[in-house]
């Protein structure tokens, strides 16, 4: 299901 | 546990497309829309936060506005076997009166005040 991914903070610089 | 719904409307509100071929920076936008009459603090996390650049990442929604954010796909080797799985996730709480810290502000933020939307990411390639 969905909510069993990680996630993390999304950067903004590559 | 109780959970708030998502007060913002996302554009497009479940896929994220992203057209090959991968062998350069591909955009996709998200639109985030504050329907409310009050401030929304955003925040946006990925399954995949090496293969992404977003922009902005984070911020401030005023009542009534609007925010598109750039989501950049870095180039890849794209490999037809491997279906994306990365996910996005837009986290937002109502902003306080006041924000000095906005580190500390999604740190001490309770679950119950934290609202949550996923979206799926969709890559398509020309030839399909």
């Amino acid at each position: 299901a969905l909510s069993e991914d990680e996630f993390y903070d999304a950067v903004s610089e590559s | 546990m109780s959970k708030l719904e998502q007060v913002l409307i996302l554009d497009p509100p479940n896929d994220l497309r992203f057209k090959g071929p991968f062998t350069d920076v591909v955009t996709a936008t998200l639109k985030l829309k504050n329907p409310s009459d009050r401030r929304v603090c955003f925040k946006v996390k990925t399954t995949a936060p090496r293969r992404y650049c977003v922009r902005p990442n984070s911020g401030v929604i005023d009542a009534g506005a609007s925010v598109t954010i750039s989501v950049m796909l870095q180039p890849f080797d794209y490999d037809p076997n491997e279906k994306s799985k990365h996910k996005f996730m837009v986290q937002t709480m109502y902003a306080p009166p006041t924000i000095t810290d906005t580190e500390a502000m999604w740190k001490d933020a309770k679950p119950d005040e934290l609202m949550d939307s996923k979206l799926r990411c969709v890559f398509e390639l020309p030839s399909e």
